[in-house]
């Protein structure tokens, strides 16, 4: 069990050495494992440094970095043991323009790559990077209603009117 | 491998029966808030045989089963079916196409259904674990998860690791 | 000590209770105070029924109703003891149209019994809500700079361009 | 009482002498992730008397203090002035306005002026606190304390209140 452990942490890590590598267009990140011999708790420090920027804790980045770095990571552990279909629920909500777009591109290189996403968000951006869009209602209260959605270059604020029944 | 239909009646905000077909690619899900997106995510995971009521946001399984609206009573089941393409044969079945099907009743008692015909739940976790996917044939990203990255205590930040080993 | 904490308590309830009512358009909320004799540790009970929905713990509610809900009893603990300013640090992003809106006529309600706001947002609608908008940018690498920003009905996707140096 | 003015230089980000002119009413503050909105907001903290590294999310107080840049040294003082309207007479000084100001050199000496006069730090905290505001002189929202409400511990929750009283 020990030893599984260690071959994923390593495993990882490598990919969130990448993978922050490419969310942040350079700039460094890396995974630290210590103690876990008695009676030392075994600790786990996630450390970044975005480009041109000192090296810090995940905790004392800003709250998108903070964000966008655990969702490198949270990626990274899922390519050790990669899934035919990932469900992301509203993980896009602290990411500013820029790094919705780093973060979309990600998304794209795993979907080519026969990873089918669903993608639940308030984000306009994600929204558009979509295929399909299925937009879930509850115009009596407490009864939701899906309905599929088209974007066609309409601000996305008309959503509902919009809405294309199924 | 890829989920094509997802059918829900009964399920948390879902009274009347509801389809959703999925993309290959990417789908996206909006709405206002509380409308029920995350139930759709809560019903993906209870029809793959979620047992932890906690990780569906309830202190008992039975508050999965639609429990009433304004003017609709509650109801005594709920049902949840998945069609999953079996496109790069990594299921260890001959269809190229499964129907995974779970219910629950008011009464507790459950049933189980893989293309229509009656089974137990160890035979639906047991399909995705033969793969090497185990409880890994989906990953769900949630705020959950990256907030017990950013946790200040190890346990929370290595917990995920060991979930994932 | 005790007699404080239970009149802070007391008020900061009544005070969640009416400000819930209101951000949610109806519906109701409370707080309940259990235990704190020994042995059993004093628990804090949040609870909310969405106008149309059910009772249930603040943790059972949706992302979104979650946040507001908070918001709700932050603002009624604040009412309590009341600063002449605040400050908000991005805690609207969670929330949909509809909700910011309910969330900005609240904060408006605050503003004009004299309490000044320093919002910290990424959200179009909080933005146009400003009296004042200023921007910091980083266009050097790790050197902050604040500019003051006017939205004119620009989309501001183009925040930058229209960008007027202090 | 209302801010009117912030000035900053040699802390955290802010390098270069930085001024900021608040409303009366509601002030927005917009910008990129990582480019210094939260520094602001710690800035006024750490002006107002704030002691715990831990709440401008440092290790040790001397963090705050610019640590460089590409191209661009570290600096060797940390200054924030920040000037309060005492429209109301609500401060328990003769001033209109009162300007405080904090100075935190690398070698760990810290100055603070009131007024442009050498004070102490404890005389900058009475200041508020003789006005029944005391650590309420101003209310901070951010998402630890949201988070700190949805926490699963009853002392998490709790914890808020204790504050408030
Ligand atoms: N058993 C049930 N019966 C009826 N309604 C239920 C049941 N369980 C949950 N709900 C309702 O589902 C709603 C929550 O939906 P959900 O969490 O999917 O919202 P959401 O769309 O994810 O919103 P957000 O954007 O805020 O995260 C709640 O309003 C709740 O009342
Ligand atoms: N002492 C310091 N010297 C130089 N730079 C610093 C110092 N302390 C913090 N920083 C920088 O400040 C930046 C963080 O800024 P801040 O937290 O204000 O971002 P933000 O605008 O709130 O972003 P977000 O929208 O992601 O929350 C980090 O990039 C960090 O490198
Ligand atoms: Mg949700
Ligand atoms: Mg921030």
């Amino acid at each position: 069990a020990r030893e599984l452990f260690m071959k994923t942490f390593e495993q990882a890590r490598e990919n969130f050495q990448n993978l922050f590598a490419e969310l942040f267009e350079g700039g460094q990140a890396d995974l630290i494992l210590e103690g876990g011999g008695d009676p030392i708790e075994p600790d786990l420090k996630i450390v970044a440094r975005p480009k041109g920027k000192k090296l810090v804790t995940i905790q004392q980045l800003s709250g998108g970095e903070k964000a966008l770095t655990a969702i490198a990571l949270l990626f990274a552990l899922y390519m050790v043991k990669p899934s035919p279909f990932c469900i992301l629920d509203e993980i896009d909500a602290p990411l500013d323009d820029a790094n919705i777009d780093r973060f979309l591109a990600i998304i794209r290189k795993f979907s080519t790559g026969d990873t089918q996403f669903i993608i639940i968000t308030h984000n306009k951006r994600t929204m558009e990077a979509a295929d399909v869009l299925y937009g879930v209602t509850m115009e009596k209260t407490g009864i939701s209603k899906i309905v599929s959605v088209r974007l066609e270059g309409q601000p996305v604020g008309v959503l509902s009117e919009r809405e294309v029944s199924e | 491998m890829f989920l094509s239909r997802l059918e829900i009646v009964g399920f948390k905000s879902f009274p009347e029966r509801t389809e959703v077909r999925f993309g290959t690619g990417i789908t996206g899900i909006v709405g206002p808030n509380g409308c029920g997106k995350t139930n759709l995510l809560d019903a993906i995971r209870w029809v793959m045989g979620e047992q932890r009521p906690t990780l569906l946001r309830g202190g008992r399984m039975e508050e999965v089963i639609f429990n009433g609206a304004p003017g609709v009573g509650p109801v005594g089941m709920a049902e949840v079916s998945l069609t999953v393409e079996n496109n790069r044969g990594i299921l260890p079945v001959e269809y190229s196409e499964v129907v995974i099907t779970r219910r629950l009743f008011r009464s507790g008692e459950s049933e189980y259904l893989l293309n229509r015909v009656p089974c137990r739940l160890k035979d639906i976790v047991e399909l995705f674990l033969d793969t090497g996917m185990g409880s890994h044939a989906y990953a769900v990203f949630q705020q959950t998860m990256i907030d017990a990255l950013l946790s200040e205590k190890p346990e929370d930040r290595l917990g995920l690791f060991e979930e994932a080993a």
